[in-house]
């Protein structure tokens, strides 16, 4: 799964 | 929140102020290509599923979706109904499917989870890399372009561009690492160097944007 973190990114 | 992805995210609003200031200002969409232009509205439509699954991130983060998803679908409508006349289809042949399918193939190869939200998110990386390869070949065949077409390209790169030195900073920041977005990122960056040496040799000296015979 996609790191939580890295879902901010546009 | 740093001060890359800040400084890049402003240089990809940057851009679509610039593309919009061309067209309304010569109203024409000459030299502007739509096909690059319905790829992106693909990669905002796909990336940005989690907006329609109540996925909350931030304020920033929902407002940013919302503005390109919207100013992306303006920019078509532009090109295909307000400013048709202007829009030279013979000049803008590059074929999409040779970018759609195989981006959708690395989709479904390469993502963090096989689920429909997140192969859509990997299709739109890989997707956004080359979208911007009809609107190269349009350059590439005419030869020469406005300068604010190229101020539209070069915002395009610097902001790609300045999500690298982000990712960098957030390695060492958060130890965090997205090799999907990394690896596709710097790809298209990479994209961006023959461009960006005729802009930085020519445009920015004051001279035409004109490709070497």
């Amino acid at each position: 799964i996609r790191e939580e973190k890295a879902k901010d990114e546009l | 929140m740093n001060i890359f992805r800040l400084f890049g995210d402003l240089a990809h609003l940057a851009s679509i102020f610039i593309l919009l200031h061309k067209v309304q200002t010569s109203r024409s969409c000459r030299g502007i290509s739509f096909k690059t232009q319905a790829l992106y509205v693909a990669v905002f439509m796909t990336r940005y599923l989690d907006l329609f699954l109540g996925t909350w991130v931030s304020f920033y983060n929902t407002l940013m979706k919302l503005f390109f998803i919207g100013s992306s679908c303006y920019i078509l409508y532009l090109i295909r109904f307000q400013f048709r006349t202007t829009y030279d289809p013979n000049l803008d042949t590059f074929r999409v499917e040779y970018l759609l399918v195989p981006s959708f193939i690395l989709g479904l190869i390469f993502n963090y989870e096989f689920t429909l939200t997140e192969v859509m998110w990997s299709f739109s990386i890989f997707l956004e890399a080359v979208a911007i390869f009809p609107q190269l070949f349009i350059l590439q065949r005419t030869g020469e372009a406005e300068a604010i077409t190229t101020h539209y390209i070069a915002a395009l790169g610097i902001y790609r561009g300045l999500y690298i030195p982000n990712w960098i900073y957030r390695y060492y920041s958060e130890g965090s690492v997205d090799p999907i977005a990394v690896v596709a990122g710097i790809v298209q960056t990479g994209l961006y160097a023959d461009f960006f040496y005729v802009y930085f040799t020519k445009v920015l000296q004051g001279q035409r944007f004109e490709l070497p015979a």
